[in-house]
């Protein structure tokens, strides 16, 4: 580890390798791996505030990010989540890797205006992605 | 959207569906393959009108009714009692309903008696409730009164709240005469800006389980000020302005896209272990936000 860590810092000074928490999290967490992103939108910018009078945010999040290759013990993923990779890696490219997409929501309140001038509170279920996972 | 009048409404859930021909004409963002078009009709209302009025700008579509701010007040205020800033229902109020419709009356015939010892409102109001879908189901149904009094009213109030439906005899009667009433007797202490909801389920509950589309009624309101334990004869009629109440309907959504409390958190308390989840965001399904790794968390 030490040659490892002269070489590197010949080559790249700026980071110095005894940075563990960084190396930790480099080594666990494999940047661009599937996770929840966050996405805030409010009604007035697509001009709906006339008529959907709260919430004035919306958080619905999305889901992005590469899957691993062994995704069970991480993500919850179904055993055929594997299956599939190995089916895109061993027989048939073409049958797509498991996609990084939501695992649960939130649901969400929302008070509108009707046309005919009467208000509604309604409770939507699944609105606002709260966890990702790969399948 | 500007093929609107080619859809019909798909009259058990209210959702507009279109006809089998019409889908070619459909914005190509609604054209869905045959198969999925049933999905379609299960988008939720609000994505529905969303992705319809979306394509849409604003000012072309039919004026919408304004409603009544003191309304748009109550129910505002339902609202933050209902669901947290980030718009999520609050889980710690055990309320039943995922549905509340406030209803102002489209029309009202004032009969205003001139005995002047009672503070006496009659006035009939006609609801309209074609918003309400099939799905929609009664839990409660409460006439909203607001009493705007200049100054605080010291003593408590009695009022004798009079309801009656009305059947209309021919069709576009306006003032229709009176079928079967029930009357009400209120107490209640007046504060400057006051609310009162006079509970009407059982009332209207055979009207609205029968799906009618206009509710007719006659409400006599009859306030005296006073205490009837303590005086025998009530005097001193309030100069109150009444303003005619608004319909409240608490209700049940059965559709799918509408939250149902109970499924979910049965379904949570089903599955308690939860996959291990990195988690940049760190947010629970209550809406608040976590602090920390989820690994952290764990540990």
């Amino acid at each position: 580890a030490r040659q490892r860590r002269d070489e590197h810092l010949k080559e790249a000074p700026a980071t110095p390798p005894y940075n563990l928490s960084d190396y930790f999290k480099r080594f666990l967490f494999p940047q661009n791996e599937c996770e929840l992103h966050n996405f805030r939108l409010s009604f007035s910018q697509l001009k709906w505030d006339r008529w959907i009078i709260a919430p004035h945010r919306y958080s619905p999040q999305y889901c992005k990010g590469d899957c691993p290759r062994v995704v069970g013990h991480r993500y919850g993923s179904p055993v055929h989540t594997m299956v599939q990779n190995i089916i895109y890696e061993k027989l048939d490219s073409s049958v797509p890797k498991p996609s990084c997409v939501p695992a649960e929501y939130s649901p969400l309140s929302v008070l509108t205006i009707e046309p005919d001038g009467s208000i509604v509170y309604k409770e939507y279920e699944d609105m606002i992605a709260t966890k990702c996972t790969c399948r | 959207p500007h093929s609107r009048d080619h859809v019909v409404s798909d009259e058990t859930s209210g959702f507009l569906v279109a006809p089998e021909g019409a889908a070619s004409e459909l914005n190509p963002l609604l054209q869905l393959p045959k198969s999925m078009r049933r999905g379609y009709a299960l988008l939720p209302p609000l994505l529905k009108v969303l992705s319809d009025r979306g394509n849409q700008d604003w000012g072309s579509e039919a004026p919408r009714l304004q409603p009544d701010s003191r309304a748009l007040r109550y129910m505002k205020r339902l609202y933050k009692m209902s669901a947290t800033k980030e718009g999520i229902p609050k889980d710690n109020n055990s309320h039943l309903y995922n549905t509340v419709r406030l209803f102002t009356p489209c029309s009202e015939c004032k009969h205003r008696h001139r005995d002047l010892k009672k503070d006496v409102h009659s006035v009939d109001l006609l609801f309209n409730l074609d918003r309400v879908t099939a799905l929609e189901h009664l839990l409660k149904s409460v006439l909203l009164y607001s009493f705007d009094t200049p100054a605080p009213i010291p003593s408590p109030i009695v009022c004798v709240c009079r309801l009656s439906v009305k059947e209309q005899e021919f069709s576009g009667q306006v003032c229709p005469s009176a079928s079967h009433s029930v009357a009400f007797r209120l107490h209640f202490q007046v504060r400057k800006r006051k609310w009162v909801e006079v509970d009407v389920t059982s009332f209207l509950q055979p009207l609205i389980a029968t799906h009618r589309r206009d509710i007719h009624m006659a409400v006599n309101f009859t306030c005296l000020m006073g205490d009837p334990q303590h005086t025998t004869k009530l005097e001193n009629p309030i100069n109150m302005a009444l303003v005619p109440p608004s319909l409240l309907l608490y209700l049940n959504d059965t559709s799918e896209q509408a939250y149902h409390r109970w499924n979910s958190l049965r379904h949570r308390r089903r599955n308690p272990a939860r996959p291990r989840q990195r988690n940049s965001l760190r947010v629970s399904p209550m809406g608040d936000r976590g602090t920390g790794s989820t690994q952290g968390k764990r540990a």
